[in-house]
C-alpha cells in the first residue's frame, strides 16, 4: 500500500512539466526516504534525478519499496487536470498495475480520482559518484533560462567558462557569435537575485544548448539554479524544490574528438 | 572537432 499526500499539489505538476520533454517513460521509486526518479533521455546524453523527501508530504505511507513505471506524458496529462491549489494524493495498492491520482480542492468541495495504467520499464540505475566540482555558480533561474534561450537563437552549443572574472556563456553560429558574462553580485537586496561563484579552479566546458533549454523548464520550481562544473565531468544543473528536495539535470559535455 | 559524450561514459550502473 502506498499513499502520498502532497498539499502543494502544483509542485508535482511543475515537476512533470520539467521532465516530460526530456524523458518519455520512467520508473518512480518510492521508499521511506521519499518519492524519486532517475532517468536518462533516449540518447543517453542527459540524466535527470528527482527527489521529493517523505518529510515534505503531509501524509506519507509506503509499506515497501516500490518502483512504478509511468509514461510521463500521460502522467502530465492527468496532473494537468488538478487545480493549482489542489491537494494531490498518489495511491497504489501492492501489486497493482495502476496508480491513482486524487485531487482535492482546498475547501474539500471537489474530489477527483484519475487512475493511470502503469508500465514495465527496463531502466538501468546509474551510480552518481560524489565529486569535487571546480566551480559552482548559483544564479537566478530566470536569468539562466534567458541566457540559454538567447544563445540558442545564435548557435547550437554553449561554452560555459568560469574564471575569477565571472561565468561566461558563449556560442557561435552561422550569423555570428555571442558572449554573456555574469559577475558575482551579492549586493542586491534579495538573495534570490544574487549571483555567487565559488571557484576552486578555472573550468571551461562545451554543452548542447538543446538540452540546457530543456532543463530550464524546471524554472518555475525554484527562483535560483546551481550549476556545478568540473572538467571532463557532466555538468549538474540543480533546482532546489523548497522544503522537499531537488531536481538535478546532468549533461555530458562535448569533448575533443 | 568536438563530439557529444554520453552520461554512461561517466556514471556506471549501480
Amino acid at each position: 500500500m502506498l499513499e502520498l499526500r502532497l498539499v502543494q499539489g502544483n509542485l508535482l505538476k511543475k515537476v512533470l512539466e520539467a521532465v516530460k520533454d526530456l524523458v518519455t517513460d520512467a520508473n518512480f521509486d518510492c521508499s521511506s526516504t521519499g518519492f524519486s526518479l532517475q532517468a536518462m533521455d533516449s540518447s543517453h546524453v542527459a540524466l535527470v534525478a528527482l527527489l521529493l523527501r517523505s518529510e515534505g508530504f503531509e501524509h506519507y505511507r509506503c509499506d515497501r519499496n516500490v518502483s512504478m513505471g509511468m509514461n510521463l506524458n500521460n502522467m502530465a496529462k492527468m496532473l494537468k487536470c488538478a487545480g493549482n491549489d489542489d491537494i494531490v494524493t498518489i495511491k497504489a495498492d501492492d501489486g497493482s498495475d495502476t496508480v491513482t491520482f486524487m485531487f482535492e480542492s482546498p475547501n474539500q468541495d471537489k474530489i477527483a480520482d484519475f487512475e493511470m495504467k502503469l508500465m514495465d520499464i527496463d531502466s538501468e540505475h546509474l551510480g552518481i559518484p560524489e565529486a569535487e566540482y571546480h566551480a559552482i555558480v548559483r544564479m537566478p533561474s530566470s536569468e539562466f533560462a534567458r541566457i540559454c534561450k538567447d544563445l540558442s537563437s545564435i548557435g547550437d552549443t554553449v561554452v560555459i567558462s568560469v574564471t575569477k572574472e565571472g561565468v561566461k556563456f558563449s556560442t557561435r553560429g552561422d550569423i555570428g557569435n555571442a558572449n554573456v558574462v555574469c559577475r558575482q553580485n551579492t549586493t542586491v537586496d534579495k538573495p534570490e537575485e544574487s549571483t555567487t561563484i565559488e571557484m576552486h579552479e578555472p573550468v571551461s566546458l562545451t554543452f548542447a544548448l538543446r538540452y540546457m533549454n530543456s532543463f530550464t523548464k524546471a524554472t518555475p520550481l525554484s527562483s535560483t539554479v546551481t550549476i556545478s562544473l568540473s572538467s571532463e565531468l557532466p555538468v549538474v544543473v540543480e533546482y532546489k524544490i523548497a522544503e522537499m528536495g531537488y531536481i538535478r539535470f546532468y549533461l555530458a559535455p562535448k569533448i575533443e574528438d | 572537432v568536438r563530439k557529444q559524450s554520453q552520461i554512461t561514459a561517466f556514471f556506471s550502473p549501480g
